[in-house]
């Protein structure tokens, strides 16, 4: 996945 | 995972039971906006592309999957089998208003230069937003059934929710993303007008019917 930090967030 | 964001997913899946509930009590997508839902559809199938490449945990992989197909079904609802139903005369904000913008807006501002990233950004700008035919639609027609009213305010407070759970993994996870949190407090504010006449209107037990 990229770099956002909220991946694990729907 | 923290309570806010158990409570705001659990939110947003008692908002979208409530649509299809809707429509299948009713039999009737009258009200509705299919431009909002085909623009959530398109939120749902560019963020949870990582469905296929990255696993966080079994219930992670059920709410995307329930969302997708539920989402997908809702819009399959409007088109073809309530289609006679649909106030299509009512629903006319044009969806390229907002999907070119977020698209620029995503190539441009995002944390990194990947397609899967840029979709990613994409559809967090485009859910930011993607309320606002189905707030317009309202808005020409003065009125909303009190179940739909109650899919809104599920709806909005989600992100809210959301919010605090931001808030939550700032001080102690050290977590933070910004294009997120500015586009969930868009998300939210653009709700504001919606709660105030949901609290003082339709939990008195009236309509919620706008002054002419």
């Amino acid at each position: 996945r990229g770099k956002n930090s909220y991946h694990d967030e729907l | 995972m923290n309570a806010f964001r158990l409570v705001g997913d659990l939110c947003h899946l008692a908002a979208i039971v409530l649509l299809l509930l809707k429509i299948w009590k009713s039999r009737s997508v009258a009200g509705l906006s299919g431009k909002s839902q085909i623009l959530f559809g398109l939120v749902f199938v560019t963020r949870y592309l990582d469905l296929v490449t990255n696993f966080v945990s079994p219930y992670n992989t059920i709410m995307k999957v329930f969302f997708l197909s539920s989402s997908i079904a809702t819009v399959y609802l409007i088109y073809t089998k309530f289609k006679a139903t649909y106030d299509g005369n009512h629903d006319t904000f044009r969806m390229e208003f907002l999907l070119i913008p977020c698209a620029l807006l995503a190539i441009v501002v995002n944390h990194e230069f990947s397609p899967m990233e840029i979709l990613w950004t994409f559809s967090i700008y485009l859910e930011a937003v993607a309320i606002l035919p189905q707030l317009f639609m309202i808005s020409k027609t003065g009125e909303a059934e009190t179940i739909t009213s109650h899919y809104l305010f599920a709806l909005g407070s989600y992100r809210g929710l959301y919010i605090m759970n931001w808030l939550y993994r700032y001080y102690y996870e050290n977590n933070f993303d910004v294009i997120a949190v500015v586009a969930g407090i868009v998300q939210t504010v653009l709700y504001c007008d919606f709660f105030y006449l949901y609290i003082t209107k339709v939990l008195q037990g009236k309509k919620l019917q706008l002054p002419a």
